[in-house]
């Protein structure tokens, strides 16, 4: 991270919308703004409070080309879609988005909330981050809203300038967006285990899962493996001590704590045809050898002993899984057992007996 | 066989434009208020695009190979990368 200090010398800064886009319902605005404000309320002292007229310490406003006394023009669509002043008088602290651009609540165009958000962190006095899954990164990245977008490096900087809350003297509170594993809305991008452990994975987070232990441990998926990027699409674990990770047609080998030199590397080279995109779910059958890749209503299966697929495959999943109707979003063995998840459900599945023993709610091994 | 001619020279200008426009944008120090004229920014464009490259994570060769280009057409926030 990189800082323009000394940024504020008081924690209740106030902020005033000075116009609004075309592009987007007022009400939209206001909610992408507000937000944009608490995600870095939720890991500082600061307390942003929003006034409608007169002079506030951050001015925002939606600007085309030159504008006013900004000494910065904005370039028409594409290129540079915003900018921000580092803390101070007058300009210092205001923030202009190009109006040129198309501003929305998803990921079309592109996305006020976490350009405000990035913008804003300018505005309290950080500067660009090199690394690439900070929110200070120069170019625009989308990632879900549900996503809290604040990386550990984004934290590190502005909590060296302003600390962190104060009624949490230690602990970092729970980002107000990452998801909670007893809530009852929890679902899961991929899980596998490693060694005695189960991982389950979302967005940017994992869980680290003891079977026999209450406790879950949540962490960033960036604290263990950095190059990694988030909402990983499956994993697995291998014969040799190794896990798997997918996401779109690229995966990475990790042994211990480290990715493999040379990932990520394109899953045809497993043996998929150019069709297969991404894969939904994999799981390695420790007591065959055998790794399961499903995607969509179909299965690959991948001798892990040759390092080859299968032939006669891909099978459809209904056939040889008789009670897996859905997509599968993840699955892993444990105890010699299949556990398949969909949304909010798993079913365990006896791979010898080729049926479902049970159904069960997602988050059943999080002891909620 | 001219419509099919590809004109570099029109390319290369196009290049030039985008990495000067870029590096203006981006890596060159803002003035300094506290001095009376400008600041003359004495690093060069190879200087200026090798800090770009390093920044960015990309092969620093300090020439704009294609990987360097399309870093440079992402869209993006318009506050410099150095020298706030």
């Amino acid at each position: 991270y990189g800082v323009t200090l000394p940024g504020w010398k008081k924690n209740k800064l106030t902020y005033r919308i000075v116009n609004y886009t075309p592009d987007m319902s007022k009400e939209d605005v206001d909610k992408a703004i507000q937000r944009a404000f608490k995600v870095w309320s939720a890991v500082t002292p600061l307390i942003f409070t929003r006034i409608h007229k007169g002079m506030a310490d951050i001015m925002i406003s939606f600007e085309t080309k030159a504008h006013g006394h900004c000494p910065r023009y904005f370039d028409g669509p594409l290129g540079v879609l915003a900018h921000a002043f580092p803390p101070g008088n007058g300009l210092g602290g205001d923030v202009h988005f190009d109006e040129d651009e198309k501003w929305t609540t998803g990921s079309a165009g592109f996305n006020l909330f976490l350009v405000a958000a990035h913008e804003f962190g300018h505005a309290l006095g950080l500067s660009h981050s090199n690394d690439q899954r900070a929110l200070m990164f120069p170019n625009y990245a989308y990632i879900s809203p549900s996503e809290f977008p604040l990386s550990p490096d984004d934290i590190n900087g502005i909590q060296s300038i302003y600390g962190s809350p104060q009624n949490t003297p230690d602990k970092r509170p729970a980002s107000p967006n990452s998801p909670k594993t007893c809530g009852s809305q929890m679902t899961f991008d991929a899980i596998t285990t490693l060694r005695r452990e189960v991982i389950f994975l979302k967005g940017r987070h994992l869980w680290r899962v003891y079977p026999d232990n209450s406790e879950a441990e949540r962490e960033l998926i960036s604290a263990f493996w950095p190059t990694l990027p988030p909402a990983i699409e499956a994993a697995y674990e291998n014969l040799k001590d190794q896990i798997l990770f997918f996401k779109g047609n690229n995966f990475w080998v990790i042994s211990g704590y480290q990715v493999l030199l040379g990932y990520p590397k394109n899953i045809n080279t497993l043996g998929f045809p150019k069709g297969v995109k991404k894969i939904d779910a994999a799981v390695c059958n420790k007591n065959t050898g055998m790794t399961d890749f499903f995607v969509g209503d179909k299965y690959w299966r991948f001798d892990e002993n040759s390092q080859s697929m299968e032939k006669g495959y891909p099978r459809l999943i209904a056939n040889d899984f008789p009670g897996i109707s859905q997509r599968v979003d993840a699955v892993f063995q444990q105890k010699g057992l299949f556990y398949f998840f969909h949304g909010l459900k798993q079913w365990e599945f006896d791979p010898i007996a080729k049926k479902v023993i049970q159904e069960m709610k997602s988050n059943s091994w999080f002891n909620c | 066989s001219n419509a099919l001619h590809i004109h570099p020279e029109e390319d290369n200008k196009e290049v030039a434009k985008l990495l000067q426009d870029y590096l203006n944008k981006f890596y060159s120090v803002d003035p300094d208020p506290n001095l009376l004229g400008w600041k003359i920014n004495a690093e060069s464009t190879a200087e200026k695009l090798q800090k770009m490259q390093h920044f960015f994570g990309l092969k620093v060769t300090g020439k704009p190979d294609n990987e360097t280009l399309e870093m440079m057409k992402k869209p993006r926030c318009g506050v410099p990368d150095v020298g706030l």
